[in-house]
């Protein structure tokens, strides 16, 4: 993880992965 | 004898025209009638009033309605485009629109800024990427030292900050993620092109008579 940039990092969250709003 | 049933529809607040919302966005008449499949499941599964607040979105999202995340809260205020505490139709329709494959970079682009801008300067400034970093490793197994963590921000603000004041701005955004294109991945969904596929039953709830796409 430290060889990535922080918005690498930041966009992992499962927060942001808005795909989960498909899986009903 | 037909097959189906009419019915009066109850209103839905905030249910705006699916032909209106199609014209202003990416999506078919029928995509947005598809959307409106699943607004309904995520609208109903708390409060059954055809509006999406914070837990309803978060259950959706997360599947368990009790998990705070910073993340989860910064998309849901920037689909609550109206700061009205609440998730309407065509607040979810427009908002999924720069989620489309086929929406302009420049608006991924942008909503990714203020998506990071979190308190809305103008700037996503190092306390802010500090911040979500912490959050991040809060929410997921992920262990760094804090060391660690202020070299990230270096190295990130080092190749995204050209000017070196401190905080990234709009036009410095724009070419750190030019350069760095997986930054915006999180800002494409692949699941809205098939949209009408995974929920088929938006044709039996149809108020088009013919379906354009």
């Amino acid at each position: 993880p430290a060889a990535m940039n922080a918005f690498e990092l930041i966009s992992m969250s499962k927060g942001l992965n808005l795909g989960n709003l498909f899986d009903t | 004898m037909g097959c189906f049933h009419s019915t009066v529809r109850k209103p839905v607040p905030g249910h705006e025209n699916p032909t209106i919302l199609a014209s202003q966005t990416a999506f078919s008449v029928s995509e947005v009638e598809a959307l409106f499949e699943l607004f309904k499941s995520i609208s109903s599964s708390v409060i059954d009033d055809g509006l999406i607040n914070k837990e309803e979105f978060q259950l959706a999202l997360f599947k368990n309605r009790k998990k705070e995340n910073l993340f989860a809260n910064r998309i849901f205020d920037l689909f609550d485009v109206k700061q009205k505490g609440v998730i309407d139709f065509g607040d979810f329709v427009r908002a999924l629109n720069v989620f489309h494959p086929n929406a302009p970079q420049e608006d991924k682009i942008s909503f990714c800024f203020k998506l990071y801008d979190m308190d809305g300067t103008g700037f996503i400034e190092r306390q802010e990427v500090k911040q979500m970093l912490i959050a991040l490793l809060c929410e997921s197994e992920l262990k760094l030292a804090d060391d660690t963590i202020e070299v990230i921000l270096d190295k990130t603000f080092s190749e995204a900050d050209v000017d070196q004041d401190g905080k990234i701005d709009k036009s410095e955004w724009h070419n750190f993620v030019t350069k760095n294109p997986s930054l915006l991945k999180i800002m494409t969904l692949p699941y809205l092109r098939d949209i009408t596929t995974t929920f088929p039953s938006f044709v039996f709830n149809s108020e088009v008579e013919e379906i354009a796409t």
